[in-house]
């Protein structure tokens, strides 16, 4: 399985106006 | 039929790809607005989230698609969508078939907003996702939601609408997970294509996978 990072999720989720 | 999609020009697939990534970025304003969903793992709150997004998309689409002529029109006809036009973005009928006949029995239940809400949040809070670690502390945010919205068609929704209603949304859930695993399916068929994967935004690779990377 490949490395997954997921940066734009972490991204969005860490955003307060999301 | 699924063999005979005609890959060759796809020209509604810019369009809606970006349709697509935008409502991504809905569900995830959503969701981080389900009490106890900001709690959860940043893991879990991941796993949760790509797994589900379809699934929330094709139900939170359920509010523009009519009855009147099975489209999903968005406030004027300049915006309407058909399956046609699905189709044109790489999908087939096997896809479309049974998301058509899942939107317009959703429809025909006629759900109150608060309800609509509810079912989403039920959808995304599913234990049984994959990666989902902590699935214990989800079940219990689900099972409280669910508790919520029994409350709430026993005491808000009138009969004849409410009886049995919560077995069918819980059944909506369960087309949910079958249109989930063929989306999947049709949706790597085409990311195997570079010509076509080039044509997605990164929200809607990195949420549903990328093939080629």
């Amino acid at each position: 399985k490949k490395k997954e990072n997921n940066a734009l999720l972490r991204y969005l989720l860490d955003k307060d106006d999301v | 039929s699924s063999v005979n999609i005609d890959f060759s020009h796809l020209s509604m697939l810019p369009h809606l790809a970006d349709l697509v990534s935008y409502s991504i970025q809905k569900v995830i304003g959503f969701a981080k607005m389900i009490p106890g969903f900001r709690n959860l793992a940043a893991e879990d709150q991941i796993a949760l989230l790509k797994s589900s997004a379809i699934e929330v998309i094709m139900l939170r689409s359920n509010q523009s698609f009519t009855l009147e002529d099975m489209t999903w029109t968005c406030g004027s006809n300049d915006f309407k969508y058909r399956i046609s036009d699905v189709t044109q973005a790489g999908h087939s009928m096997d896809l479309l078939e049974p998301l058509v006949k899942f939107q317009v029995g959703l429809k025909k239940l006629n759900l109150h907003e608060e309800e609509h809400v509810l079912l989403m949040a039920i959808c995304i809070l599913s234990p049984d996702r994959p990666g989902v670690q902590d699935t214990s502390l989800v079940e219990s945010l689900q099972d409280r939601l669910s508790e919520i919205l029994q409350t709430y068609i026993r005491c808000r929704h009138p009969p004849p609408g409410s009886r049995l209603l919560y077995a069918k949304m819980i059944q909506k859930l369960a087309d949910l997970r079958s249109l989930n695993e063929e989306h999947s399916k049709q949706y790597r068929c085409l990311s195997f294509q570079p010509e076509h994967s080039m044509q997605l935004t990164p929200l809607v690779l990195e949420v549903f996978g990328n093939e080629i990377s």
